[in-house]
């Protein structure tokens, strides 16, 4: 079972479409290994990305290194999981 | 314990892939003049590709399709889908707008479009996405079916590496689970409505997404979007953007319902269901009933107006 200990989802919000481009960059960056859960359309909506934590700091030195703003929408996502899978063991029990 | 009739089934949580199939077999049993169940076609993995048909008589009558969990992820999209299969058994002879479309139309739900992955995200990637078909020279496995229809396949928009979240596949219609859609489409050949639910960014989609050319039906569609989001925002107030794929999201190529509106489908939708707050995919079941309901409310202005302007 895939485990994601560790593992951020950012919300990463462009500036202008110069930022943008710069955040459509990171998809090519497959080393990363990241899963756009929501990709990049325009400036106005945010790009939603999660992080493996092997790659957590380089994105985040990537990201403030062009003084692109992001916040951190989960924490980590395993803690989330965890709780999806015992609300779902707990309610099948009832 | 299994519950013993879709009423004592928890339409409120999250359900493997079994208690889906076998809400699906009481809702038919407790409901045969009204909904059947059609096999078309299996999964790569040999699972059953399910889709009920509610319909109440009739040869062959016009039809609106809806379809849920294409992106095994989106788990709040097929648990949706088991609410709609429950909405309309309950609103067939008491809402009248759901009585009078049913009098004259059929309408077909696939609640679990890609089993297979599905299954997958169950039990071994809750982030699992694509089908579960390996792909032949590498380890990564899986093709993006929305993304290897027949529909400016292989155009920008859309991965030639196994290894994307996007990667459309080696040919269109590669994918069983979407070359039975195909197939059923083309063979019912009187399909009206085709409405693909996807999560999640709270978006209502038209064609095109592979072409910037406008589609050609692009006012009606946009007028029919705004209204059926307007209806959507009255429940919760949740706010949903809307417009062409291309020109509200991005380019993407080989998609579903660009294929079923180059089949004459006029009404061609995709959904983005919840959220936009904090929690992504991992949606807490307790907003499974809210977001249910309130995306009921555009589904039925999208079938209202369906009934209402043959064509």
């Amino acid at each position: 079972k895939e485990t994601f200990e560790g593992h951020q989802v950012l919300r990463i919000v462009a500036k202008d479409e110069i930022q943008l481009s710069l955040v459509k960059n990171l998809e090519d960056m497959v080393d990363f290994e990241l899963d756009f859960w929501r990709g990049v359309t325009d400036v106005a909506t945010p790009v939603d990305v999660r992080v493996p934590f092997h790659s957590l700091q380089s994105v985040k030195i990537h990201l403030e290194s062009q003084g692109i703003e992001y916040s951190i929408m989960i924490q980590d996502l395993q803690v989330m999981l965890d709780e999806e899978q015992e609300e779902i063991e707990s309610a099948a029990r009832v | 314990a299994e519950p013993r009739s879709t009423d004592s089934f928890d339409l409120s949580r999250y359900h493997p892939i079994n208690e889906i199939y076998n809400f699906q077999d009481m809702l038919v049993a407790e409901n045969p003049n009204l909904v059947s169940k059609i096999v078309i076609g299996q999964s790569y993995q040999g699972r059953p590709l399910n889709v009920l048909k509610f319909s109440t008589g009739g040869t062959n009558r016009p039809a609106i399709w809806l379809d849920t969990g294409i992106h095994s992820r989106e788990w709040v999209t097929q648990a949706s889908g088991t609410w709609f299969a429950k909405k309309i058994v309950t609103d067939y002879g008491r809402d009248p707008a759901m009585t009078a479309i049913l009098n004259k139309m059929d309408i077909f739900l696939e609640i679990v479009t890609n089993p297979d992955g599905y299954y997958y995200s169950h039990t071994s990637n809750r982030m699992w996405r694509k089908t579960r078909k390996p792909n032949p020279g590498t380890s990564c496995v899986g093709v993006d079916p929305n993304r290897n229809w027949d529909a400016g396949f292989g155009g920008a928009g859309a991965s030639g590496n196994p290894c994307s979240e996007t990667y459309r596949g080696p040919k269109a219609h590669s994918e069983s689970e979407v070359k039975s859609i195909v197939d059923f489409v083309k063979a019912h050949g009187n399909i009206k409505a085709f409405v693909s639910i996807h999560a999640y960014s709270q978006m209502l989609l038209y064609p095109y997404g592979y072409t910037r050319t406008p589609a050609k039906h692009q006012t009606e569609l946009h007028n029919l979007a705004k209204k059926a989001i307007t209806d959507l925002a009255s429940l919760y107030g949740t706010r949903y953007r809307y417009g062409s794929i291309i020109n509200t999201i991005y380019q993407a190529s080989g998609g579903t319902i660009d294929w079923t509106y180059e089949q004459g489908i006029k009404y061609s939708y995709t959904f983005e269901l919840r959220d936009t707050g904090r929690y992504g995919f991992i949606l807490p079941a307790n907003q499974i009933v809210p977001t249910a309901t309130e995306t009921w409310l555009a589904l039925m202005a999208i079938m209202e107006h369906t009934f209402k302007n043959p064509y």
